[in-house]
C-alpha cells in the first residue's frame, strides 16, 4: 500500500522536524506510481504531484505523525479537496416536469442508473418520476428500461425502436406534463464521443429537453481514456454532474479524479451494485482512500 | 515525438507518457523504458527513429494472438462459454461470432445464459434472429446452468457445429457469482465431456488496470482460453492486454470495433501495436 511504501521511503530519516526536498522527491515518486496504478490520467497525476510538492515543501512533520504519515495526510487532504470541491446534490429544481438526461459510453450503466435514479427520487425525495427510453438502437434496450421501470414501480413512455429519439422525448415530455409527473429521466443510447452523428443527436436532444441535469454515467474501471470521454461530452453538451458506476468492484477508480480535473463537475452519485437500490451519494473521503489504495 | 537527433531524457519522458496513456500500466512501461535506457547506454540503440520500431517489436513479442481454435476431429458441437464483467460487450460479441460461423455455413445455437438482467434474454433473441441461430432459453430468474445444459443437449440432438453460451455480467470480486460461473462450466461438461472447449473472456478496451485483476480472477475461476477486446473503435487503445498476455499468456482472439454484426476482427498483433502509440 502507499502508506507502507512511504514508510519505507522515510525509514532512513530519523528525528527530522521538517520534510526536506530529497525526502519529498522520493515520497512523491511513490505517490505518482500509486496514482498511475489507480488509473488517474498521466497529466492529472503530474499536476496533482506538483500541488502536493508545494504543500509539502518545508512542511512541519506533525507531532503525532511520522514523516510518511505527514505526506499521506497532505496527499489525502489534497485528493479530498479536489474530489469534494464541487460536491453538490442532484438538482431537480424548476418547473415540473424537470428533465434529467443520462449520457455516456456504451455499457457504462445508464439504463440501470435511470431505474436507480427513479427509485432514489421516489423514496428519498418523495418525487414522482417518469422514465423515457430514448435508445432505439440497442436490441431490447426499450424492453430493458420498461422492465426496470416496472421493477421500481415507475411509469415509462412506450417508446418504439422505429421512432426518432427526439420525437420520443417530445412526446414523452407531453405525456409527463399531462400525467402530472415532476421529473423526467431520459435514458439515451450509449455512444462514442467520436461518433459525430450520435453526438449531434445528443445536442438535438438537449435542445428539445432543456435538461436541468445532464449526467455523464461513467464506469469506475475506466482507464486513461476517461479524460478524452469526459472532455468530449462536456464540450458537446455540457455535463452538470457525473454518476460513477460499478464502484462495488475493486477498481481503484482513478477515472473519478481525472473526470473531475478535466470537467470541474461534481460526482453526484455512485452505483454500487446491479440491484436497483444500489445507488449512493458520492463521498469524497471514501473515494480518496480508495484511489490511494 | 521521435523527431530528435538523439535519444535523450525528454524523448524517454514523452515515450513514457505515450505508453501510460495507452493503458499499458506503469509497471510494464517502466520495464520497457528501462530496457530502452539500458540499450541506449550500451549504444545498442542510438537513433530516435529506431526507437519506435524497437518498442513496437518488443511489445509485439509479448502479445499472443491465436488463430481460430480448431475443434478436434469428431468434436461436435464446439462449445464456447463467454464470460466477463458487466457491460463489456459479451452478448453483442456472441452475435458477431455467431454471424461468422453462420457465414461459413455452420449451424449455430445460442444459450441465453443471462437469466438475471432485465431483457438480457430478449437481447440475445434479437441477435439469434438476425444471424439465423436458434436461441435456447428459459424464464428470467431460472438457473443459468440449466439453460447451458439444455443448449448443449440441443446442440448434440440437432447436430449443431457451435453452441455459444452467454452468461450474465458479473464483477470478478463477487465470490457467489464466480461460484455460479464455475457451476455453469461444470454443468456444460456434464452435457458434453470436454466442453466448454473454449472459455472466452470479454474485456472492454476502455478499462484501465482493473482488466488485469479481471483476467486473473476469471482465469482462476473457470480457466480462460481466449480473450476478445471490444470497443476499439473508440479512443481507448487497450494497452492493458500487454500485461495480461505477459502474465497469463492468454491469446487475444478477437477485437470488437463497433456495434454492428460485422464489427469483429481476428486479433492482429502488428496492427494493434501500430495503433498503440
Ligand atoms: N456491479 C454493478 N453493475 C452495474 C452497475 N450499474 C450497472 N451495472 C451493470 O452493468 C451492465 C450494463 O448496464 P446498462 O444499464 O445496460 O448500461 P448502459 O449504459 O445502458 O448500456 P448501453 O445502453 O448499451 O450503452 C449491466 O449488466 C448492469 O446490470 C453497478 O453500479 N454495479
Ligand atoms: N462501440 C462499440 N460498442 C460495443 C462493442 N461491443 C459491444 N458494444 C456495445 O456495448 C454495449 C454493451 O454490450 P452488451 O453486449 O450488452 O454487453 P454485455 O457484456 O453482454 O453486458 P451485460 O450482459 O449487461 O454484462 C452495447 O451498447 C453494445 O452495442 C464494440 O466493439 N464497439
Ligand atoms: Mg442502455
Ligand atoms: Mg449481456
Amino acid at each position: 500500500s502507499l502508506s507502507e511504501k512511504l514508510s519505507g521511503v522515510f525509514r532512513s530519516l530519523r528525528g527530522k522536524g521538517r520534510l526536506g526536498e530529497k525526502d519529498i522527491q522520493a515520497a512523491l515518486r511513490e505517490v505518482r506510481l500509486a496514482l498511475l496504478e489507480a488509473d488517474v490520467h498521466y497529466r492529472v497525476v503530474r499536476r496533482f504531484v506538483e500541488a502536493v510538492r508545494e504543500r509539502a515543501q518545508g512542511q512541519e512533520v506533525m507531532r503525532s505523525l511520522t514523516p510518511a504519515q505527514t505526506v499521506i495526510k497532505i496527499v489525502h487532504d489534497e485528493l479530498v479537496r479536489m474530489m469534494g470541491e464541487h460536491v453538490a446534490p442532484l438538482d431537480v429544481a424548476g418547473k415540473p416536469p424537470v428533465p434529467v438526461m443520462l449520457v455516456g459510453l456504451q455499457g457504462s450503466g445508464k439504463t440501470t442508473t435511470a431505474g436507480k435514479l427513479a427509485l432514489h427520487l421516489k423514496r428519498r425525495a418523495g418525487r414522482d418520476p417518469y422514465l423515457v427510453p430514448a435508445d432505439v438502437y440497442r436490441p431490447a434496450a426499450i424492453d430493458q428500461l420498461q422492465k426496470v421501470a416496472s421493477d421500481v414501480g415507475v411509469a415509462a413512455y412506450p417508446s418504439r425502436p422505429d421512432q426518432d429519439p427526439v420525437e420520443i422525448c417530445r412526446a414523452a415530455l407531453e405525456e409527463a406534463r399531462k400525467g402530472g409527473y415532476d421529473t423526467v429521466i431520459v435514458d439515451t443510447a450509449g455512444r462514442l464521443h467520436v461518433d459525430e452523428e450520435l453526438m449531434d443527436e445528443l445536442r438535438r436532444l438537449k435542445e428539445l429537453l432543456e435538461p436541468r441535469e445532464i449526467l455523464l454515467v461513467a464506469d469506475a474501471m475506466t482507464g486513461q481514456d476517461a479524460v478524452n470521454v469526459a472532455k468530449a461530452f462536456d464540450e458537446a453538451v455540457g455535463i452538470t454532474g457525473v454518476v460513477l458506476t460499478k464502484a462495488d468492484g475493486d477498481a481503484r477508480g482513478g477515472a473519478a479524479l481525472s473526470i473531475q480535473a478535466v470537467t470541474q463537475r461534481p460526482i453526484k452519485l455512485v452505483g454500487v451494485g446491479e440491484k436497483l437500490d444500489a445507488l449512493e451519494v458520492f463521498h469524497p473521503e471514501r473515494m480518496a482512500s480508495r484511489i490511494l489504495g | 515525438l521521435f523527431g530528435k537527433k538523439e535519444i535523450d531524457a525528454e524523448t524517454l519522458d514523452e515515450l513514457e507518457e505515450a505508453l501510460v496513456t495507452a493503458d499499458l500500466g506503469v509497471t510494464t512501461v517502466m520495464r520497457l523504458v528501462d530496457e530502452i535506457r539500458e540499450k541506449v547506454s550500451r549504444k545498442e540503440l542510438v537513433r530516435p527513429e529506431a526507437l519506435r520500431e524497437h518498442l513496437k517489436a518488443a511489445i509485439r513479442e509479448i502479445l499472443v494472438a491465436e488463430e481460430a481454435r480448431q475443434a478436434p476431429e469428431g468434436v461436435r458441437p464446439w462449445v464456447i462459454m463467454v464470460v466477463g464483467v458487466n457491460g463489456v460487450g459479451k452478448t453483442t460479441t456472441i452475435g458477431k461470432i455467431g454471424a461468422r460461423f453462420r457465414r461459413e455455413g455452420k449451424r449455430v445455437i445460442l444459450a441465453a445464459g443471462d437469466t438475471f438482467r432485465a431483457a438480457a434474454i430478449e437481447q440475445l433473441e434479437i441477435w439469434g434472429d438476425r444471424i439465423g441461430a436458434q436461441v435456447v432459453r428459459h424464464q428470467q430468474g431460472s438457473d443459468p446452468a440449466a439453460v447451458a445444459f439444455d443448449a448443449v443437449e440441443a446442440g448434440k440432438a440437432r447436430d449443431a457445429d457451435v453452441v455459444i453460451v452467454d452468461t450474465a455480467g458479473r464483477l470478478h470480486t463477487k465470490r457467489n457469482l464466480m461460484e455460479e460461473l464455475k457451476k455453469v462450466r461444470r454443468v456444460i461438461g456434464k452435457a458434453l465431456p470436454g466442453a466448454p472447449h473454449e472459455v472466452l473472456l470479454v474485456l472492454d478496451a476502455t478499462t484501465g488496470q482493473n482488466a488485469v485483476s479481471q483476467a486473473r480472477l476469471f482465469h482462476e475461476a473457470v480457466g480462460v482460453d481466449t480473450i476478445a477486446l471490444t470497443k476499439l473503435d473508440g479512443t481507448a487503445r487497450g494497452g492493458v492486454i500487454v500485461a495480461i498476455c505477459d502474465e497469463l499468456k492468454i491469446p487475444i482472439r478477437y477485437i470488437g470495433i463497433g456495434e454492428g454484426v460485422e464489427d469483429l476482427r481476428p486479433f492482429d498483433a502488428q496492427a494493434f501495436v501500430d495503433a498503440l502509440f
